[in-house]
């Protein structure tokens, strides 16, 4: 998946 | 979520609130950089937007609310309650130096063209640099509070410890988000020499002091 689908991080 | 991610956000949120009890105990804003917490607040309200459309834990959005509003406490701390004790004469880091560079990066290097990834990636660049009003106030005062530099150090751990969650994360995941890695990487050097000044002098209970 592209980082940009989950922000997960802060 | 992994104990090197868990520690940094600790950390940072640790950062957060020893700069605001210090505002609030002491009353007073001398030594810290109304900019530096500007352009902190304009990292997390540009950052935290998809509070409105994304929900990924609990954890996550209680961590984002209170980003935005403690960076905003401490802006208001800075330049109206306590406004008399800001020392804005050695505040004078011009922050179009750090905003426009952070926005020509932003349209270069993004996830896509959108609005919010945009505005996602502006935030993670103008992260890695917003300290440096604060930096730049501490070398030309040539000093920092204890207290100061406790917020400093907890401040540069945090992305420290990312930076290590992103290892472990790429090893066990295959998780690899290079806007933020490399911009956590820029982010972590800039307060190498703090962290080299705060282990030699805080640390043995002196004052930090930049030579001249």
């Amino acid at each position: 998946t592209l980082p940009s689908e989950a922000h997960d991080e802060l | 979520m992994n104990l090197f991610r868990l520690m940094g956000d600790v950390s940072h949120v640790l950062a957060v609130f020893i700069l605001l009890a210090k505002i609030w105990r002491t009353r007073s804003a001398a030594g810290i950089s109304g900019r530096s917490q500007i352009l902190f607040t304009i990292v997390y309200l540009a950052r935290y937007m998809d509070l409105f459309f994304s929900f990924i834990s609990l954890y996550n959005t209680v961590m984002k609310l209170l980003f935005i509003s403690a960076s905003c406490a401490t802006v208001y701390l800075i330049y109206f309650k306590f406004r008399a004790t800001y020392d804005g004469n050695h505040d004078t880091f011009r922050i179009e130096f750090v905003l426009v560079p952070s926005l020509l990066l932003a349209f270069i290097f993004h996830y896509s063209m959108s609005f919010f990834e945009l505005a996602w990636s502006f935030s993670i660049f103008l992260e890695a640099v917003a300290i440096l009003p604060q930096l730049f106030m501490v070398t030309k005062t040539g000093e920092a509070e204890n207290i100061t530099s406790h917020y400093l150090f907890a401040l540069g751990s945090y992305r420290a410890l990312y930076i290590l969650n992103w290892i472990y994360r790429y090893y066990t995941e295959g998780h690899f988000d290079p806007i933020a890695v490399c911009a956590g990487i820029v982010q972590t050097i800039l307060y190498c020499d703090f962290f080299y000044l705060y282990v030699t002098k805080v640390l043995q209970g002196r004052k930090l002091q930049v030579l001249p």
